[in-house]
């Protein structure tokens, strides 16, 4: 138990330094290549007019998804694991203390591509997403239930490929019926990074959440 | 250190008896949905012939994986891990006690989708095989090297979805090179679990290595 207690420790540091920021600060979580990198530059170029977003990026290895991000000069910092298959809260500790967060309205933390272990991790965070992408299939909220039981708000993502001539099987009905059977109160989002289709909700409910935390 | 050696005396049982008995067993290893299941569904259909498989599965929750394996009439064992977020030597020890090996030429063990902590974890097999599907992006072997540089092969699973009016960016030269430059030996399968496409040369590898082991 000791490894979660000191997670813990600073998880509860960085949420007490985003209240009183009056930050909303979201960690972002799915499988590898669900489309989480390119949903957050589509919502930092869309959004610019309107709010300032930072990201903490997290991956085992390169910072390509912080160069993404920079891109569309919102504030990025690169946390390598070096093979841990999460993000932990003392990590995080460290990247708030490098963001210019009098600038900011909302951080995303991008999570490790990995579907199971961040969801046990507590970051400090007000909430986690989870991102489940098209061609993944849609049995995934029943295989790896704990992350949607978790998570404030479900994002399915690449839903441009479910025209019907694409040949990809994905139930949508089902996966909100299974994901809500494990967390009742769950928002769920249908959109496309790629088209834009279906993003204009998730800013809706992205500009709520940051005028709930002022 | 104390974890990973009672994993590793269970893996140097399972070997043992994998030798003894001359059987081939492969560690399948892939994000959730890559297509690990319909891969092995469509192997044991196409070479029942010629080759007997039996399947270990390895789920967080649910017995769906060995449901569809079990479809094929091939023998398969469900292992729920109930949250861990890979499969241990101790539970292939077990499962191999379950399974009818006289009668099999190959055992697989599909683990947990998940594309980081199932490479550090060694079941006594012959060899990893990892697998990453076309919707994922090209940029997974730098992103997440560990499990490239241990695999005996690479299957590039779902070009089907390549083809141009799909509009999905993925580079199958650059994640051959990427994968070739952390592991050299790596053999490399691009393949359609879904069309058939370049299931062929895959199972000449699987023959091949089956007989190697007699
Ligand atoms: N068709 C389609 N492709 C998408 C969409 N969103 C992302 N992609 C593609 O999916 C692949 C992976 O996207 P990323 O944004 O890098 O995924 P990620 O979740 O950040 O990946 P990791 O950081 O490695 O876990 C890329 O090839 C993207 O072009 C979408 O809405 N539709
Ligand atoms: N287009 C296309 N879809 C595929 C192919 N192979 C699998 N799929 C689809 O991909 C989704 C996931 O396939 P699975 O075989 O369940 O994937 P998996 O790797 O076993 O998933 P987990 O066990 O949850 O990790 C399903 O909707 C399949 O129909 C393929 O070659 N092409
Ligand atoms: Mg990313
Ligand atoms: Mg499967």
């Amino acid at each position: 138990r000791k490894i979660l207690s000191a997670n813990e420790e600073y998880a509860n540091e960085n949420k007490r330094f985003l209240i009183e920021n009056k930050k909303l600060c979201l960690n972002m979580i799915s499988s590898p290549g669900s489309g989480k990198t390119t949903i957050l530059t589509r919502t930092i170029k869309e959004l610019k007019d309107k709010i300032q977003i930072g990201v903490i990026e997290g991956d085992i290895q390169t910072d390509l998804d912080a160069q993404r991000i920079k891109a569309t000069k919102a504030p990025a910092i690169q946390i390598n694991t070096k093979g841990a298959c999460h993000l932990s809260a003392a990590q995080i500790h460290k990247a708030l203390a490098n963001l210019p967060i009098e600038k900011l309205d909302l951080i995303f933390i991008e999570n490790v591509g990995n579907l199971v272990c961040p969801s046990a991790f507590e970051l400090g965070e007000n909430g986690k997403v989870v991102v489940l992408s098209v061609p993944e299939g849609d049995d995934k909220p029943v295989k790896y239930p704990a992350i949607f039981a978790k998570s404030k708000a479900l994002l399915i993502n690449k839903i441009d490929l479910l025209n019907p001539s694409r040949d990809i099987d994905f139930d949508i009905e089902k996966v909100k019926n299974d994901a809500r059977k494990l967390n009742k109160d769950i928002q769920i989002f249908s959109l496309s990074a790629k088209s834009g289709e279906g993003m204009d909700k998730w800013y809706d409910w992205l500009i709520k959440g940051i005028e709930k935390t002022r």
